[in-house]
Protein backbone atom coordinates (compact mmCIF):
# COMPACT_ATOMS: atom_id res chain seq x y z
CA UNK A 1 0.00 0.00 0.00
CA UNK A 2 1.20 3.37 -0.81
CA UNK A 3 2.05 5.47 2.08
CA UNK A 4 -0.11 8.76 2.46
CA UNK A 5 2.34 11.77 2.85
CA UNK A 6 -0.52 13.56 5.02
CA UNK A 7 -3.72 12.76 7.13
CA UNK A 8 -5.79 14.81 5.08
CA UNK A 9 -5.06 12.97 1.53
CA UNK A 10 -5.11 9.67 3.90
CA UNK A 11 -8.37 10.10 4.69
CA UNK A 12 -10.27 10.79 1.49
CA UNK A 13 -8.03 8.27 -0.73
CA UNK A 14 -7.02 5.17 1.80
CA UNK A 15 -11.40 4.00 1.84
CA UNK A 16 -11.11 4.12 -1.94
CA UNK A 17 -7.97 2.72 -2.08
CA UNK A 18 -9.02 -0.52 -0.32
CA UNK A 19 -11.84 -0.75 -1.79
CA UNK A 20 -10.29 -0.62 -5.50
CA UNK A 21 -7.71 -3.83 -4.20
CA UNK A 22 -10.53 -5.68 -2.89
CA UNK A 23 -12.56 -5.30 -6.63
CA UNK A 24 -9.69 -6.27 -8.67
CA UNK A 25 -9.29 -9.42 -6.30
CA UNK A 26 -13.08 -9.94 -7.11
CA UNK A 27 -12.65 -9.49 -10.44
CA UNK A 28 -10.20 -11.90 -10.59
CA UNK A 29 -11.87 -14.31 -9.14
CA UNK A 30 -15.14 -13.85 -11.09
CA UNK A 31 -12.85 -14.10 -14.79
CA UNK A 32 -15.22 -17.60 -14.87
CA UNK A 33 -18.00 -15.46 -15.78
CA UNK A 34 -20.91 -13.91 -13.36
CA UNK A 35 -23.44 -11.24 -14.71
CA UNK A 36 -22.60 -8.09 -13.96
CA UNK A 37 -24.96 -5.81 -12.61
CA UNK A 38 -26.75 -2.79 -14.54
CA UNK A 39 -24.03 -0.02 -12.94
CA UNK A 40 -25.50 2.89 -15.05
CA UNK A 41 -27.00 4.83 -12.47
CA UNK A 42 -23.55 4.33 -10.01
CA UNK A 43 -21.62 5.66 -13.24
CA UNK A 44 -23.64 8.61 -13.56
CA UNK A 45 -23.35 9.74 -10.10
CA UNK A 46 -19.54 9.92 -10.76
CA UNK A 47 -19.63 11.47 -13.80
CA UNK A 48 -21.67 14.18 -12.53
CA UNK A 49 -19.05 14.65 -9.57
CA UNK A 50 -16.59 14.27 -12.12
CA UNK A 51 -17.48 17.24 -13.52
CA UNK A 52 -18.39 19.66 -10.72
CA UNK A 53 -14.57 18.62 -9.80
CA UNK A 54 -13.24 19.39 -12.92
CA UNK A 55 -15.29 23.10 -13.31
CA UNK A 56 -13.89 23.64 -9.72
CA UNK A 57 -10.47 22.74 -10.33
CA UNK A 58 -10.10 25.07 -13.51
CA UNK A 59 -11.89 27.80 -11.72
CA UNK A 60 -9.04 27.31 -8.97
CA UNK A 61 -6.53 27.55 -11.92
CA UNK A 62 -7.76 30.64 -13.19
CA UNK A 63 -7.79 32.25 -9.76
CA UNK A 64 -4.27 31.17 -8.69
CA UNK A 65 -0.93 32.98 -8.98
CA UNK A 66 0.86 30.04 -8.04
CA UNK A 67 2.50 28.46 -11.44
CA UNK A 68 3.22 25.12 -10.24
CA UNK A 69 -0.08 25.05 -9.57
CA UNK A 70 -1.46 26.33 -12.82
CA UNK A 71 0.87 23.42 -14.33
CA UNK A 72 0.36 20.32 -11.77
CA UNK A 73 -3.54 20.60 -11.61
CA UNK A 74 -4.33 20.23 -15.40
CA UNK A 75 -2.82 17.27 -16.02
CA UNK A 76 -4.20 15.52 -12.92
CA UNK A 77 -8.03 16.87 -13.98
CA UNK A 78 -7.84 15.20 -17.23
CA UNK A 79 -6.92 11.91 -15.83
CA UNK A 80 -9.68 12.16 -13.81
CA UNK A 81 -12.08 13.18 -16.71
CA UNK A 82 -10.77 10.49 -18.91
CA UNK A 83 -10.51 7.78 -16.17
CA UNK A 84 -14.93 8.85 -16.03
CA UNK A 85 -15.46 7.91 -19.89
CA UNK A 86 -13.44 4.52 -18.95
CA UNK A 87 -16.45 4.10 -16.73
CA UNK A 88 -19.07 5.22 -18.99
CA UNK A 89 -17.79 3.25 -21.63
CA UNK A 90 -17.61 0.67 -19.44
CA UNK A 91 -21.29 0.60 -17.94
CA UNK A 92 -22.41 1.04 -21.67
CA UNK A 93 -20.78 -2.78 -22.44
CA UNK A 94 -22.42 -3.91 -19.95
CA UNK A 95 -25.72 -2.99 -20.65
CA UNK A 96 -25.19 -4.95 -23.90
CA UNK A 97 -23.16 -7.72 -22.28
CA UNK A 98 -22.99 -8.79 -18.36
CA UNK A 99 -20.58 -10.91 -18.59
CA UNK A 100 -18.02 -8.63 -20.63
CA UNK A 101 -14.72 -9.14 -19.64
CA UNK A 102 -13.00 -5.81 -21.89
CA UNK A 103 -16.51 -4.14 -19.85
CA UNK A 104 -14.37 -5.10 -16.51
CA UNK A 105 -10.86 -4.55 -17.38
CA UNK A 106 -12.35 -1.49 -18.06
CA UNK A 107 -14.05 -0.43 -14.80
CA UNK A 108 -10.80 -1.75 -12.72
CA UNK A 109 -8.94 1.10 -15.56
CA UNK A 110 -11.64 4.05 -14.72
CA UNK A 111 -11.45 3.44 -11.40
CA UNK A 112 -7.76 3.27 -10.95
CA UNK A 113 -7.58 5.97 -13.05
CA UNK A 114 -9.62 7.99 -11.20
CA UNK A 115 -7.62 7.18 -7.64
CA UNK A 116 -4.50 7.95 -9.87
CA UNK A 117 -5.70 11.54 -10.88
CA UNK A 118 -7.41 12.60 -7.31
CA UNK A 119 -4.14 11.55 -5.65
CA UNK A 120 -2.33 14.01 -8.39
CA UNK A 121 -4.64 16.70 -7.61
CA UNK A 122 -4.42 16.46 -3.69
CA UNK A 123 -0.88 16.36 -3.93
CA UNK A 124 -0.90 19.48 -6.09
CA UNK A 125 -2.87 21.46 -3.94
CA UNK A 126 -0.36 19.69 -0.89
CA UNK A 127 2.67 21.07 -2.60
CA UNK A 128 0.95 24.82 -3.43
CA UNK A 129 0.16 24.88 0.64
CA UNK A 130 3.80 24.02 1.58
CA UNK A 131 4.65 26.41 -0.60
CA UNK A 132 2.71 29.13 1.03
CA UNK A 133 3.86 27.84 4.32
CA UNK A 134 8.12 27.93 2.87
CA UNK A 135 7.52 31.71 2.00
CA UNK A 136 6.45 32.60 5.65
CA UNK A 137 9.54 30.63 6.48
CA UNK A 138 11.25 32.71 4.30
CA UNK A 139 10.52 36.26 5.11
CA UNK A 140 11.40 35.55 8.68
CA UNK A 141 15.09 34.51 7.63
CA UNK A 142 14.83 38.02 5.71
CA UNK A 143 14.14 39.90 8.83
CA UNK A 144 16.74 37.70 10.78
CA UNK A 145 19.31 39.06 8.10
CA UNK A 146 18.61 43.04 9.19
CA UNK A 147 19.47 41.46 12.66
CA UNK A 148 22.82 43.51 12.16
CA UNK A 149 21.59 46.78 11.23
CA UNK A 150 19.48 47.25 14.73
CA UNK A 151 21.69 49.55 16.79
CA UNK A 152 19.49 51.78 18.85
CA UNK A 153 16.36 50.74 21.02
CA UNK A 154 14.16 52.26 18.80
CA UNK A 155 15.33 50.34 15.99
CA UNK A 156 14.91 47.00 18.59
CA UNK A 157 11.55 48.29 19.46
CA UNK A 158 10.42 48.46 15.30
CA UNK A 159 12.24 45.12 14.97
CA UNK A 160 10.86 42.93 17.49
CA UNK A 161 7.33 44.62 15.93
CA UNK A 162 7.70 43.52 12.92
CA UNK A 163 9.60 39.98 13.29
CA UNK A 164 6.67 38.70 16.41
CA UNK A 165 3.71 38.24 13.99
CA UNK A 166 5.74 36.87 11.33
CA UNK A 167 7.03 34.18 13.75
CA UNK A 168 4.24 33.74 15.42
CA UNK A 169 2.36 33.07 12.12
CA UNK A 170 5.82 30.51 11.10
CA UNK A 171 5.36 28.50 14.21
CA UNK A 172 1.31 28.19 13.83
CA UNK A 173 1.43 26.76 10.09
CA UNK A 174 4.80 24.65 10.69
CA UNK A 175 2.63 23.70 13.78
CA UNK A 176 -0.32 23.06 12.01
CA UNK A 177 1.39 21.16 8.79
CA UNK A 178 3.40 18.95 11.60
CA UNK A 179 -0.02 17.90 13.25
CA UNK A 180 -1.12 16.43 9.18
CA UNK A 181 1.96 15.12 8.29
CA UNK A 182 1.43 10.97 8.63
CA UNK A 183 5.50 10.26 8.97
CA UNK A 184 6.42 10.19 12.23
CA UNK A 185 9.69 10.81 11.72
CA UNK A 186 8.99 13.94 9.90
CA UNK A 187 7.01 15.06 12.74
CA UNK A 188 9.52 15.36 15.30
CA UNK A 189 11.76 16.67 12.87
CA UNK A 190 9.79 19.68 12.28
CA UNK A 191 8.76 19.65 16.92
CA UNK A 192 11.88 19.72 17.80
CA UNK A 193 12.76 22.44 15.11
CA UNK A 194 9.48 23.99 15.85
CA UNK A 195 10.90 24.18 19.72
CA UNK A 196 13.87 25.88 18.99
CA UNK A 197 12.84 28.57 17.34
CA UNK A 198 10.48 29.38 20.37
CA UNK A 199 13.41 28.65 22.66
CA UNK A 200 15.73 30.66 21.33
CA UNK A 201 13.71 33.76 20.13
CA UNK A 202 13.89 35.38 23.12
CA UNK A 203 17.53 34.59 23.90
CA UNK A 204 17.95 36.48 19.90
CA UNK A 205 15.82 39.67 21.59
CA UNK A 206 17.78 39.84 24.42
CA UNK A 207 20.94 39.27 22.63
CA UNK A 208 20.56 42.06 20.19
CA UNK A 209 19.50 44.40 23.44
CA UNK A 210 22.95 43.60 24.86
CA UNK A 211 24.62 44.38 21.67
CA UNK A 212 22.64 47.65 21.19
CA UNK A 213 23.59 48.85 24.95
CA UNK A 214 27.35 47.79 24.90
CA UNK A 215 27.77 49.42 21.41
CA UNK A 216 26.10 53.23 23.34
CA UNK A 217 27.96 52.56 26.14
CA UNK A 218 31.54 51.81 23.72
CA UNK A 219 34.22 49.29 25.04
CA UNK A 220 35.60 45.82 24.53
CA UNK A 221 32.16 44.25 25.38
CA UNK A 222 30.38 45.19 21.86
CA UNK A 223 32.55 42.44 20.21
CA UNK A 224 31.32 39.71 22.80
CA UNK A 225 27.71 41.02 22.56
CA UNK A 226 28.24 40.68 18.20
CA UNK A 227 29.44 37.66 18.42
CA UNK A 228 26.67 36.19 21.06
CA UNK A 229 23.66 38.62 18.40
CA UNK A 230 25.39 36.71 15.61
CA UNK A 231 25.89 33.26 17.12
CA UNK A 232 21.85 33.11 17.80
CA UNK A 233 20.56 34.91 14.36
CA UNK A 234 22.52 31.58 12.84
CA UNK A 235 21.17 29.08 15.35
CA UNK A 236 17.67 30.37 14.75
CA UNK A 237 18.17 30.48 10.62
CA UNK A 238 20.05 26.85 10.69
CA UNK A 239 16.87 25.73 11.96
CA UNK A 240 14.42 27.58 9.97
CA UNK A 241 16.98 25.98 6.72
CA UNK A 242 15.73 23.03 8.61
CA UNK A 243 11.89 23.63 8.83
CA UNK A 244 11.97 24.41 5.18
CA UNK A 245 14.11 21.21 4.28
CA UNK A 246 11.80 18.81 6.48
CA UNK A 247 8.47 20.78 4.79
CA UNK A 248 9.65 19.60 1.32
CA UNK A 249 10.12 15.88 1.77
CA UNK A 250 7.40 13.37 1.29
CA UNK A 251 6.94 9.73 1.26
CA UNK A 252 4.26 9.89 -1.43
CA UNK A 253 4.95 8.03 -5.01
CA UNK A 254 2.20 8.57 -7.42
CA UNK A 255 3.73 5.64 -9.07
CA UNK A 256 2.49 3.40 -6.48
CA UNK A 257 -0.98 3.52 -8.19
CA UNK A 258 0.11 2.52 -11.59
CA UNK B 1 -20.06 -8.47 -6.54
CA UNK B 2 -22.82 -6.32 -7.22
CA UNK B 3 -22.50 -4.89 -3.79
CA UNK B 4 -18.87 -4.57 -4.56
CA UNK B 5 -18.93 -2.48 -7.83
CA UNK B 6 -21.99 -0.47 -6.71
CA UNK B 7 -20.50 0.63 -3.06
CA UNK B 8 -16.51 1.27 -4.92
CA UNK B 9 -18.69 3.75 -7.64
CA UNK B 10 -20.22 5.23 -4.61
CA UNK B 11 -16.79 5.31 -2.69
CA UNK B 12 -15.56 6.76 -5.68
CA UNK B 13 -18.08 9.59 -6.06
CA UNK B 14 -17.25 10.40 -2.51
CA UNK B 15 -13.68 10.66 -2.70
CA UNK B 16 -14.28 12.91 -5.66
CA UNK B 17 -16.45 14.82 -3.81
CA UNK B 18 -13.72 15.52 -0.89
CA UNK B 19 -11.14 16.28 -3.16
CA UNK B 20 -13.28 19.11 -4.52
CA UNK B 21 -14.45 20.34 -0.76
CA UNK B 22 -10.67 20.12 -0.09
CA UNK B 23 -9.96 22.23 -3.66
CA UNK B 24 -12.56 24.99 -2.16
CA UNK B 25 -11.43 25.00 1.56
CA UNK B 26 -7.67 25.49 0.38
CA UNK B 27 -8.31 28.18 -2.39
CA UNK B 28 -10.64 29.79 0.28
Amino acid sequence: MPVFHTKTIEGILEPVALQVSKLVILHEEAEDGNAMPDLSYAVHVVKNAVDNLVKVGYDTINNSDDQLLKQDMPPALQRVEEASLYLIQASDMLRADPFSAPARKKLIEGSRGILGGTSALLLAFDESEVRKILRICKSVLEYLAITEVVDSMDDLVTFVKNLSPVITRMTKEVDSREKELTHQVHREMLQRSLEQVKQLTPILISGIKIYVISKQAGGPAVQDAQDNRDYTVQKVSNEIHEIIRVLQLTTYDEDEWD
Amino acid sequence: LRVGWEQLLTAIARNINETENQVLTRDA
